[in-house]
C-alpha cells in the first residue's frame, strides 16, 4: 500500500531522512535559479532522473567530494534558500537622509542543534528600480533590531557603487551568527543612503526601492555524523 | 517499481536488481521539487562456492560460502549486500516554504558483493 505521510511507514521514514514535508496545499513559491543550480551540481548517482523544472543542463562533473558544496566552497550537506519574512510588511517613510529603512526578518527555527552553520549569505535583489540611479552610488547598512529600533552598532556597513545586480553579503560570524548558539531567527534593518548627500535622485525612486527589495539568505549547514567516516585503517 | 524476483532454486547468483522509487507512488510529489525519483536497486542472489569467488566478496565469504558447500547445515552461506554505493540530492519544500538542497549519503546501490 501507499505509505501515506501520516502513516506510521511514512512519519518514520520522513523522520529518518530528516525531512518535514509542508503542510497544507502545495508550495507555489518559484525555485529560486541558486537551488537549480546547485541541485544540478550535487552529487547525483546516474540513475536518479526525471530532475525537471528550469535551467539549463549542467554536465556532470568528476565525483565531487562528499558533504561540501562546491560551487559556494563550504563543507555542507544541506543548502536552505529563506525568503524575507517581513517582505509583506508596510514600508514606513525612511527618516532623515536615508532613502530607505526597512526591516528584515529570517525565520532560523529549521535549524537543529546538530547542525553546524557553514555559511549564511544575505542576498539584495532590488530589481529594475535598481536600474533607475545607474550613477548613484550608495551607502548601505545592516543593523540587528526590529522596524525602527536598531540595537547597537552595524553588523555591516559599506559604500555600493549601484544596485543594478543582486548584491551579496556574508554574515557568518556577525552578530548573532558570531556565538556558537544559532539563534531563532535573524530580526535586521537595512538602511539604504545615496552616497555624497541627496544628488536629485528620481521622485519616488526610494519608495520603489523599498517596494521591489526581495532579500533571501542562503544558508549552508553540515551534519557530521551524515557524512562517511574516513576509510577504516588497513590493519 | 520492480521485476519479479526468480523463483526459488535457480540459484541466481549474488547481484544488484533493479527498484525505482517513485517520489509520487509515496505521496511527497507536491513537495519534491526534483528529481521526480531515482534508482535505489537492491541486492539479492545466492552466494555459493565459489561463485561468491567472482564478485566484490571478502575473502572470508569464500571461506564461508565453502564451509556451506560442504556442510550446509552447520554454516550458513555469506549474505549478499550492497559493496558500493552512490549519494542522491533532493530539493524539495520545508513547512516553512524554505526551498531546500539535501545530500544524502549511501542511498544508491553500485555494486552487491557477498560478506
Amino acid at each position: 500500500p501507499q505509505p501515506s505521510p501520516l502513516s506510521p511507514q511514512g512519519s518514520a521514514l520522513l523522520q529518518a531522512l530528516g525531512l518535514r514535508p509542508p503542510p497544507g496545499p502545495p508550495p507555489t513559491r518559484p525555485v529560486p535559479p541558486v537551488m537549480w543550480r546547485l541541485f544540478r551540481r550535487a552529487p547525483q548517482a546516474a540513475e536518479s532522473h526525471g530532475a525537471g523544472g528550469e535551467g539549463p543542463e549542467v554536465p556532470q562533473e568528476p565525483e565531487p567530494l562528499p558533504c561540501h558544496v562546491k560551487e559556494l566552497g563550504v563543507p555542507g550537506n544541506i543548502v536552505r534558500h529563506v525568503l524575507d519574512g517581513g517582505a509583506a510588511a508596510p514600508l514606513e517613510p525612511a527618516l532623515g537622509s536615508l532613502c530607505l529603512e526597512k526591516p528584515l526578518f529570517f525565520n532560523l527555527s529549521f535549524l537543529e542543534p546538530r547542525e553546524q552553520l557553514t555559511l549564511v549569505r544575505l542576498e539584495l535583489n532590488f530589481g529594475a528600480p535598481g536600474a533607475l540611479a545607474a550613477g548613484q552610488g550608495w551607502e548601505l547598512s545592516l543593523f540587528q533590531g526590529h522596524g525602527s529600533q536598531l540595537w547597537g552598532r552595524p553588523l555591516l556597513s559599506r559604500p555600493v557603487p549601484a544596485l543594478r545586480e543582486p548584491l551579496h553579503f556574508e554574515l557568518l560570524g556577525l552578530g548573532p551568527l558570531g556565538n556558537a548558539s544559532v539563534p531563532q531567527n535573524l530580526s535586521l534593518v537595512l538602511e539604504l543612503s545615496p552616497a555624497g548627500g541627496d544628488s536629485g535622485l528620481p521622485r519616488g525612486l526610494c519608495a520603489e526601492l523599498g517596494q521591489s527589495l526581495e532579500a533571501s539568505l542562503l544558508v549552508v549547514t553540515l551534519e557530521p555524523q551524515l557524512c562517511r567516516p574516513p576509510l577504516r585503517k588497513r590493519r | 517499481a520492480t521485476h519479479l524476483a526468480p523463483p526459488e532454486g535457480l540459484d541466481p547468483p549474488c547481484k544488484a536488481r533493479q527498484l525505482y522509487i517513485n517520489f509520487r507512488d509515496v505521496g511527497w510529489h507536491n513537495w519534491i521539487i526534483a528529481p521526480r525519483g531515482f534508482m535505489a536497486n537492491y541486492c539479492q542472489g545466492h552466494c555459493f562456492f565459489p561463485a561468491a569467488t567472482k564478485m566484490s566478496s571478502f575473502n572470508h565469504a569464500v571461506m564461508q560460502s565453502l564451509m556451506h558447500s560442504v556442510a550446509p547445515t552447520a554454516t550458513p552461506p555469506p549474505c549478499c549486500v550492497p559493496v558500493k554505493l552512490s549519494p542522491i540530492s533532493v530539493l524539495f519544500y520545508d513547512n516553512s516554504d524554505n526551498v531546500v538542497l539535501r545530500h544524502y549519503e549511501d542511498m544508491v546501490v553500485d555494486e552487491c558483493g557477498c560478506r
